[in-house]
């Protein structure tokens, strides 16, 4: 049964307060509709406040608290709207390694109900994995895919 | 309800047929600059029914094509084929497998295809509904695009949760 | 001719007075996400007289000066130091050093400083001429924006010839 | 002097072609101007063929040869009119080992002219620079700065 707008961007609005929490290791955050009285119109605002912080606009957020905001976000939705699979290309490469850690537990705990295609540069996401491809590419400019196995990862350590 | 198999063939970069195999859980894709990571990316939103060529780093059809190289010819077609499981139930229809398929020719024309048949862009859309994989704007997140939800304006965004919803 | 040194005061995460000394070469500068590296970078493009603040990653003069956090409080005033060794006669000035400064206030006033007098922003400008500082098209590189000339339109990308000209 | 647009321009179009063949180990890019009859209105475009690949629009290119190429057209602009410094934000996230490489040692032979701030996460191109700086993040929401060694650098190896 389809719920209504409104209650889907309520049980979202929910799962990102926690969600954000989680992957910035505290600090809060929130959804907002920019008008309560019309729905059918309504945008959406994100309120993002990092650890520490004062509570100030999106714009001056860091690369990657942006990345991780927008992760929390993403991860908010997969909650209340599991999809079958979701493809994340290189979503990941703006992070340091005390958020990259963060990020991958809680792909971890989704990937229970989601099925994640994470293209990354970075090991310790791989490390993550149930199944590693290689791509290359060859001298005829064909593109060929290997099935690895963890010890087989040649990556620089970030 | 998952995904299976992934098979390109002659799309981007794929110019050999290649197949890939999901497992429940994480799939990580790894390789150097260019290696061809992102177009398999592409290759799913396009299969997906894709229209719109800027979120396929592309402008026609004909750039979906694998264009040949120094060393190797141009293909006449591109082909990729989705294999979901549907044990489950999730896809309100009789089979327990599901194949989306789409194939695209040098002319231009683009064709669709569901267990085998060729069925319409819409029969497509309808089959993906509500599962976020028909407007595909949370479930494929392109490369540098992370943070797309927050350069956006607020009734912009709004279009990610009416596809949730 | 090259930069010797920057001082922040006030400016953004900068709420302590801190000091970079350059060496000639290559300065690396690293740490986590949001502990002030690109802040670092909005200092310098601000102190070469930047208006536009959406190269800022700000609204107003306001988001330049120190906010205050939970256990500190905000500051009433921003400054940035930039001093160049000027000993070849690059900038075609007397001096052979040359430091240019901005200071800005809560009720929005900014102040602009060559060796310590007050100037007006365009006699920064002048000095700054065609050195490739005066308009930074490609003197700070943003982040995220390392590829924006190839997101541009061929008339647009123009800019950044016609500053190195 | 102020040398005319079209000297500059031609000036750094040479320069780009070279500083792309030496960033990319080959393939081959030109600059153009968009109508050679109205050089004052004339725009520029790019194109770019990474080694072993045909000639395709730029929108085609990878996420790591599109700052590549950046990179290639930055570093003819500095070329042929270097600048006193020039500060670059993470311009080298998105490349690979090889490519970090190069772009490394292209960024050594120019840093003789000018002056580099280079802000990154990548340990090849830390292990460049003449002098290191550490920022922190203090509990107080202030940020701090410390000057260090090479040896005192704890970032994962890419
Ligand atoms: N139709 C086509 N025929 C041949 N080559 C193509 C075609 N479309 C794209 N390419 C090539 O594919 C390459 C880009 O591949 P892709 O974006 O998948 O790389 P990637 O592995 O994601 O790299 P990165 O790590 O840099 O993001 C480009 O070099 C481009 O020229
Ligand atoms: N005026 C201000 N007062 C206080 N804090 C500010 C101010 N302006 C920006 N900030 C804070 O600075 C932080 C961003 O810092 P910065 O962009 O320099 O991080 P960074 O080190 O570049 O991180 P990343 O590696 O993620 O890019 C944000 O958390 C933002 O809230
Ligand atoms: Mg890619
Ligand atoms: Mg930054």
């Amino acid at each position: 049964m389809q719920a209504t707008f409104k209650q889907t961007f309520e049980a979202i609005a929910t799962a990102f307060q926690s969600t954000f929490k989680i992957l910035f290791g505290g600090g809060m955050a929130r959804l907002t509709l920019t008008n309560a009285d019309d729905i059918d119109e309504a945008g959406i605002d994100i309120h993002a406040q990092p650890p520490g912080k004062r509570p100030q606009g999106l714009a001056l957020l860091s690369g990657g608290e942006r990345s991780l905001t927008a992760g929390a976000l993403l991860f908010a939705i997969l909650r209340v709207k599991p999809t079958p699979f979701c493809v994340m290309d290189e979503v990941d490469a703006a992070l340091d390694e005390a958020n990259v850690a963060r990020f991958r537990s809680m792909l971890e705990t989704l990937s229970e109900q989601t099925q994640f295609i994470v293209i990354t540069h970075n090991r310790r996401t791989v490390e993550a994995a149930n199944t590693i491809y290689g791509i290359s590419m060859g001298a005829d400019g064909a593109s060929t895919a290997l099935s690895l196995r963890l010890d087989e990862v040649e990556m620089k350590q970030q | 309800m998952h995904l299976k198999h992934l098979v390109l063939n002659g799309y981007k970069t794929f110019a050999n047929k290649t197949s890939f195999a999901f497992s429940e859980g994480i799939t990580a894709v790894i390789g150097p600059n260019g290696s061809g990571k992102s177009n398999i990316a592409d290759s799913i939103r396009w299969a997906l029914g894709e229209q719109q060529f800027s979120l396929l780093r592309g402008k026609k059809t004909d750039d979906m094509i694998f264009a040949g190289s120094s060393r190797r010819a141009r293909a006449s077609m591109a082909e990729v084929l989705l294999t979901f499981d549907n044990s489950d139930g999730f896809f309100p229809v009789e089979f327990t497998e599901i194949a989306i398929g789409r194939r695209a020719y040098r002319d231009g024309s683009n064709e669709y295809l569901l267990n085998g048949n060729r069925v319409r862009l819409r029969d497509i859309t309808d089959l993906l509904g509500h599962t976020g994989l028909a407007e595909r704007t949370y479930t494929v997140i392109g490369q540098g695009l992370v943070d797309a939800a927050l350069t956006q304006r607020p009734e912009e965004r709004r279009a990610l949760f009416e596809e949730a919803a």
